[in-house]
């Protein structure tokens, strides 16, 4: 998905992506 | 617990035997965090019951560039809420959950 980015910080692996409209709006 | 604005879940299927779960985080109420931050954007990571604290993760999120200084302790906070819950979960249900 080419939306998702890996970020490494000090051995950790933070994956991100965007969160679904719904649920912003669910939670 | 009190509301941080943010929102930490299990990423996936927590089967209960492994020491490492996966967590997604994300903002869930913008007013309630002092600092930038981006919107509508989930972090997933990896958690250690063992080996990693959610303060630790809070800091290297701060580091990483996704959260304010000052929004460190409510994102570590938030991590502890869902790791207790986890925690709890699994001591009600040892066998394989």
């Amino acid at each position: 998905n080419s939306l998702t980015q890996v970020v490494h910080s000090a051995g950790r692996r933070f994956i991100v992506s965007p969160v679904p409209e719904s649920r912003l709006r669910e939670s | 617990a009190e509301d941080t604005g943010l929102r930490v879940e299990l990423a996936e299927d927590d089967d209960c035997s492994n020491s490492s779960l996966g967590l997604r985080l994300w903002v869930e109420d913008p007013k309630k965090l002092k600092g930038k931050h981006k919107d509508n954007e989930a972090i997933e990571f990896s958690f250690n019951l063992e080996t990693d604290t959610p303060e630790e993760v809070a800091y290297e999120m701060v580091k990483s560039g996704f959260f304010h200084e000052s929004d460190s302790k409510a994102v570590a906070k938030s991590i502890r809420d869902r790791v207790t819950l986890i925690k709890k979960t699994r001591e009600k249900k040892p066998a394989g959950c």
